[in-house]
């Protein structure tokens, strides 16, 4: 028996291992498309110039870049949800250890 | 006493409308205080690009931008910190009358 509960110990290890990496991730992303969100309201309300440097930004620069981060966004979105199944799997595993 | 009830209430009309206009130029300078705030967040971890158009940004420059915005926040809190003073002394008058 003291076999059977050390491997249940490495599992549960395992598992919450898992879990803080996926809730490292979760963090970052979150991060990420909130600062991403940030960025395109600003750029949809500049005009001629970038708002926090200062250089010239004409139009079509600015619809590529707010176009470029509008998809890593999405991405990032995917992702996100993506981790946040998988954290809840885990969590599931974990309660059943 | 009908006269003067009158000029009570034109003085009352103009001290409100004051209290308006300092309130609505109270909320616009929190406004750029904080979105000055945020950018110079942005721009001091900044390094070789700037964060938002992606153009070259080098050290130089973004001292040179983090400079002047310090600067106008400043300009800006001292303001605030003015029409804050008046905002009271208008509500004080209000009270008054
Ligand atoms: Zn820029």
């Amino acid at each position: 028996i003291d076999w059977l509960l050390s491997k249940l110990e490495e599992q549960l290890e395992r598992s919450r291992k898992k879990r803080d990496e996926v809730l490292k991730e979760i963090n970052m992303l979150e991060q990420f498309i909130s600062d991403a969100s940030d960025k395109l309201d600003r750029l949809s309300v500049a005009r001629g110039a970038c708002p926090l440097c200062g250089r010239p930004l004409d139009d079509e620069h600015r619809v590529e870049l707010i176009k470029r981060l509008s998809r890593e966004k999405k991405e990032a979105e995917k992702r996100l949800e993506a981790r946040r199944d998988t954290l809840r799997r885990i969590e599931q595993e974990i309660s059943e250890l």
